[in-house]
């Protein structure tokens, strides 16, 4: 995690 | 998933219910902005465009339908079933002074560029700003039907609660979201006076009266 985008919240 | 994200996401829902059944009980969409409801139906549509390739969890998918859905019922609520309780006359704000800098700092601040992670950042900066058009209204009319105050107030629990979920997720998992966290702090700014009245005004008992 940190600099990948992680788009796993609402 | 933490405590603060999932009550987050209960007073997002929460919002969304108070605002249809005001609207259905009450006959009436008076006090409540078009303008914002069209702008979170363009937050949900551009942010969870990846329903379709992008699998998180079956919560995760059920609660992006039912933003999508349920916001866009409000809209037909609105413009169809209740058309002529709407004054458009005091839902003035200008929605372009919105959307263009949500656009532009799309553009400079996502990512990556490619079509889904500008789209992302463009629906993230477009909500810190879509409760604008219902917080001008609110003050132009200078008072609110208690439902009207509920729904802006659980909106604005709905955002600042992300706020522990983000400092959570970065001491346990390391996990940083610089975009989405200083949109978050400017949304949150935006309903700071809102809370202020709605503290010294509403939880006293008193009708929501802007001074």
């Amino acid at each position: 995690s940190g600099d990948k985008a992680d788009h796993d919240e609402l | 998933m933490n405590i603060f994200r999932f009550l987050a996401d209960l007073s997002h829902m929460a919002s969304i219910v108070i605002l249809i059944l005001q609207i259905r009980k009450t006959k009436s969409a008076a006090g409540v902005s078009y303008k914002t409801q069209f702008l979170y139906a363009l937050v949900f549509v551009t942010r969870y465009i990846d329903i379709f390739f992008h699998y998180v969890s079956l919560y995760n998918t059920f609660m992006k339908i039912f933003f999508v859905t349920s916001t866009i019922y409000i809209l037909y609520l609105m413009r169809v079933q209740y058309k002529p309780s709407h004054d458009p006359n005091i839902d003035t704000f200008r929605i372009e002074y919105i959307i263009a800098p949500s656009a532009v700092l799309a553009l400079i601040i996502n990512h990556g560029y490619t079509l889904y992670e500008i789209l992302w950042s463009f629906s993230v900066w477009l909500e810190s700003g879509a409760i604008l058009p219902q917080l001008f209204m609110l003050q132009r009319t200078g008072e609110a039907e208690t439902l009207t105050v509920h729904y802006i107030f659980a909106l604005g629990i709905y955002r600042l609660l992300y706020i522990p979920n983000w400092i959570y997720r970065y001491v346990t998992e390391g996990r940083v979201e610089p975009i989405a966290f200083l949109a978050s702090l400017i949304q949150t700014a935006l309903y700071s006076d809102f809370f202020y009245i709605y503290y010294t005004k509403v939880m006293q008992g008193k009708k929501f009266e802007l001074p």
